[in-house]
C-alpha cells in the first residue's frame, strides 16, 4: 500500500526515527536519550495525524511485531521500544549503532 | 458537583489510590512497584470510564495542579506521578507512608 511505502522509506532514509506520542512518557524518554547522545531522530507523533496515526501503528506492528510506542528504528533496523532502547544504551550498544546509522 | 464529592471520597476511604490508563506504561510502572511493595492499590482507569474518564481528569487536575497519569494518592494524600512516587521509595520514604495508611 502507499502507507506502507512511505513508513519502509521513511525508516530506510533517515539514520534514527522515532514513532511516538506525544504526551507518552516513555516516548519522551526515549527522545530525551537521543537528544542527550547528540542525535536528532525524525520523530513521527502518532496522536497528531489524525486517523492516519492508528493506520501507522497497525502497519509498524504488521512490520516489526511491535503494537506499543515508542516504536525506534536505527539505520532502517528496527530496534524496538523504550526499554530496549535504554537496554542498549546501557550496554555500550547503542552509541556504536548511532555512529554507523549516522555516518552513512 | 457529586463526581468531586466521589473523587474525594474515594481517596478518603482507600490507603492507596492511583489514576491511570490502562496503556500507559508509567501508569505500570507504578502499579507493580506497588505491588512488589506486597500493597494493593485501588487503580482506577481514567480510559475505561467513557466519558468521565476526562472528567475525573480534569478534576484531579483542579484538586492536585497535576494534569498527568498516573496520579497517586496515599493516605488521602496525593504523592504525585510515577517519578515522584519513584523518588519517594528510592529514599526510603514511601514504605513508611504506605505502612501508616494501611495500619489505619
Ligand atoms: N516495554 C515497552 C512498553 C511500550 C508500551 O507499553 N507502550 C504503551 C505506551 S507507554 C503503548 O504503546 N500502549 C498502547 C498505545 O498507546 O497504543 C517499551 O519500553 O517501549
Ligand atoms: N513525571 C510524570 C509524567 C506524567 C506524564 O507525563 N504522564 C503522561 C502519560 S505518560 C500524561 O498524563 N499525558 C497526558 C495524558 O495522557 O492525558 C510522572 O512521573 O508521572
Ligand atoms: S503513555 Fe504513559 S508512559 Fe507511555
Amino acid at each position: 500500500s502507499r502507507l506502507e511505502e512511505s513508513v519502509k522509506k521513511t525508516v530506510a532514509s533517515n539514520p534514527v526515527v522515532v514513532y511516538s506520542k506525544s504526551w507518552c512518557s516513555y516516548s519522551s524518554e526515549v527522545k530525551s536519550l537521543f537528544k542527550k547522545l547528540g542525535v536528532e531522530p525524525l520523530v513521527i507523533e502518532l496522536d497528531e495525524m489524525g486517523a492516519q496515526g492508528p493506520q501507522v501503528q497497525k502497519l509498524l506492528e504488521r512490520l516489526t511485531g511491535q503494537h506499543t510506542v515508542p516504536n525506534v528504528f536505527i539505520g532502517g533496523k528496527h530496534i524496538g521500544g523504550c526499554t530496549d532502547t535504554v537496554k542498549l544504551y546501557r550496554r555500550g550498544e547503542l552509541e556504536p549503532l548511532l555512529s554507523e546509522a549516522t555516518a552513512k
